[in-house]
């Protein structure tokens, strides 16, 4: 728009126009050309800076990173190939040997950290689960550390901890290594009288001898606890079986009835562990909705 | 002229091309990167 203007005005007689016109044009268009070429042309260089340097960049960041999943491996592996530590067992103290294994592993990604860090950590919550106390009232006489709940044991290792001065015994299922549960026994720091057995692990075997209170003499009195304390190792909770209290009043007079023995310590004691093992046992919880869906039902019935 | 004109414009699309390539690669290698960083880290 702007050039038909400046011709309409121009006056002078020009026979050349359109001549000159183009060559005008052209040179501008050569011009722009130019200049935009050399515009390009250095974005191209920057561009090509930005590039090599990034690059760099990158190829340190992964320098890194291998060497990082190296040492992780590395880490990984010391752990896999030094033996499983041993519980001090009393009987056999040896030192535990933890070789080192050196060289690098190519393959390893933190993936397999991961799964193995999970594995590690399932073992462990299933041992924690299946592992019960039972408290057993003995009489004064009675100085051994033999429960009778109806399992037969091995010992294999008894220790004097440093937070209770009475031994503790530990045994083994005489079904081992086959059955891996194991006994703790010891007596209560609190009340002598009472021997604290813990169950760790569940037999995968029927009970080989059934408990007859008519001709088995048992000492001990299950205090709150199982009718067979194998019901308490086998659901990791106290079990609401039916609790047995058979102690032979023939033998001592002096024992007067379980109800009435007042364990002050001990029965808070076990009342505290019952609750927080029942609550987080689901079977206690299911059982005890179904009970209360059913008296609810029950009761809606009798007032129609 | 004419001649130096159509060189021009063949060489700026050359180079544009060629800087079009070079932003290409700059974003994936810029992507590539931040990923590595973010594992890194």
């Amino acid at each position: 728009m702007d050039q038909y203007s400046s011709s309409l005005v121009d006056t002078s007689l020009d026979l050349t126009i359109g001549i000159t016109r183009m060559r005008v044009e052209e040179d501008s268009t050569t011009t722009a050309l130019v200049d935009e070429l050399k515009r390009v042309n250095a974005e191209n260089k920057k561009l090509s800076e930005m590039l090599t340097l990034m690059c760099d960049n990158y190829n340190v960041l992964r320098k890194q990173l291998m060497e990082y999943v190296n040492k992780s491996n590395n880490m990984a592996e010391r752990d896999q190939t030094s033996p499983p530590k041993k519980r001090k067992s009393p009987a056999r103290d040896d030192a535990v040997s933890s070789a080192v294994v050196g060289g690098l592993s190519e393959s390893s990604s933190t993936d397999q950290d991961d799964q193995y860090l999970c594995k590690k950590q399932r073992e462990e919550t299933v041992v924690k689960e299946k592992v019960s106390r039972v408290y057993y009232k003995t009489e004064a006489s009675d100085t051994t550390l033999v429960v009778k709940d109806g399992y037969q044991w091995r010992k294999y290792g008894q220790k004097v901890t440093r937070d209770n001065p009475s031994p503790r015994a530990y045994f083994k299922c005489a079904c081992a290594p086959s059955c891996s549960v194991k006994k703790k026994v010891q007596r209560s720091v609190e009340d002598q009288s009472v021997l604290v057995a813990t169950y760790e692990g569940e037999h995968n075997h029927p009970m080989p001898s059934q408990i007859d209170s008519n001709n088995g003499l048992n000492r001990y009195i299950s205090l709150g606890g199982p009718v067979a304390p194998a019901a308490a190792a086998s659901n990791g909770s106290y079990s609401l079986a039916k609790p047995v209290t058979t102690v032979d009043l023939t033998e001592s007079k002096k024992v007067t009835s379980p109800s009435r023995i007042e364990f002050p310590e001990v029965q808070k004691l076990l009342v505290e562990q019952m609750a927080s093992s029942l609550t987080k046992d689901p079977n206690f919880t299911a059982a005890l909705a179904a009970a209360v869906t059913g008296r609810l039902y029950q009761q809606n019935q009798t007032e129609k | 002229k004419d001649k130096s004109a159509s060189e021009l414009r063949e060489e700026l699309n050359r180079v544009s091309s060629e800087n079009k390539k070079i932003k290409e690669m700059l974003a994936t290698v810029w992507e590539n990167y931040n990923a590595l960083h973010h594992h890194l880290e």
